[in-house]
């Protein structure tokens, strides 16, 4: 069972990740079908302008988050800004959307000029995500987890981020343990897409220049 | 390369600050 604490921590992330939203305009215009590559260039970059805008913002409200060095806290977002946001599209890709809006948005980016070298493990990444079935609280803490990784460059205070990170893992573990009692690997699976994710991470800035190219 | 990592950085500097608090 988790512990009073646990239970707060836990409480506390879900509601910061709960308020994790992109502008509501933002999210329409996605979904509007009339677009030019470079149109859907501009968009999307608009839109990962303000993920990560949203991204911080939560990012601020993790325990202990602000009492970290300032330079390492920007370190820590800059790190795993990418992370997160795969993560975040693997989980809006995996919802029930209305009709047809998952094949717009899957479309968009296709047609995003961005080659399916990076395209097709991307999804890939997205059908693992989707077959763990995550809970909304699995998908809040395993964000924070991502976010306050203390093997991330620049990082000064490697201490100080690993003592906000483990209390989280701690919580995940106990909450698969309950709540996924059938599959005893749910958690280890779940940590395993944090290695898929540093693979996509690492991939991400060839795929940025290949499309500034394009 | 590097001027996407700037521009991120510049993102992650001003939402820090509240910049971009409603």
């Amino acid at each position: 069972e988790l512990n009073q604490e646990q239970e707060t921590l836990l409480s506390y992330i879900v509601e910061a990740y709960n308020k994790c939203r992109i502008p509501q305009d933002m999210a329409k215009k996605l979904l509007q079908d009339q677009f030019s590559t470079e149109e859907n260039f501009l968009l999307l970059t608009e839109m990962a302008t303000s993920q990560v805008q949203v991204l911080v913002e939560f990012t601020k409200k993790l325990p202990g988050f602000q009492t970290l060095d300032h330079e390492d806290q920007i370190a820590l977002i800059k790190g795993s800004a990418v992370e997160a946001m795969f993560l975040r599209s693997a989980q809006i890709f995996n919802r029930k959307l209305p009709q047809g809006h998952n094949v717009v948005l899957e479309e968009r980016i296709r047609k995003s000029g961005i080659s399916d070298d990076y395209i097709t493990p991307m999804f890939n990444f997205y059908k693992t995500v989707g077959e763990l079935q995550m809970t909304q609280e699995e998908h809040a803490l395993l964000t924070a987890i991502t976010i306050l990784s203390p093997d991330r460059p620049y990082i000064k205070d490697l201490h100080a981020v690993e003592k906000l990170q483990e209390p989280i893992l701690n919580v995940l573990q106990i909450f698969c343990k309950i709540h996924h009692n059938k599959d005893p690997q749910h958690f280890a699976r779940l940590l395993g897409r944090l290695t898929e994710l540093r693979t996509l991470n690492h991939h991400h800035a060839e795929m940025l220049s290949s499309w500034r190219m394009n | 390369h590097s001027s996407n990592t700037i521009g991120l950085e510049a993102i992650i500097r001003k939402a820090l600050m509240g910049k971009y608090d409603e």
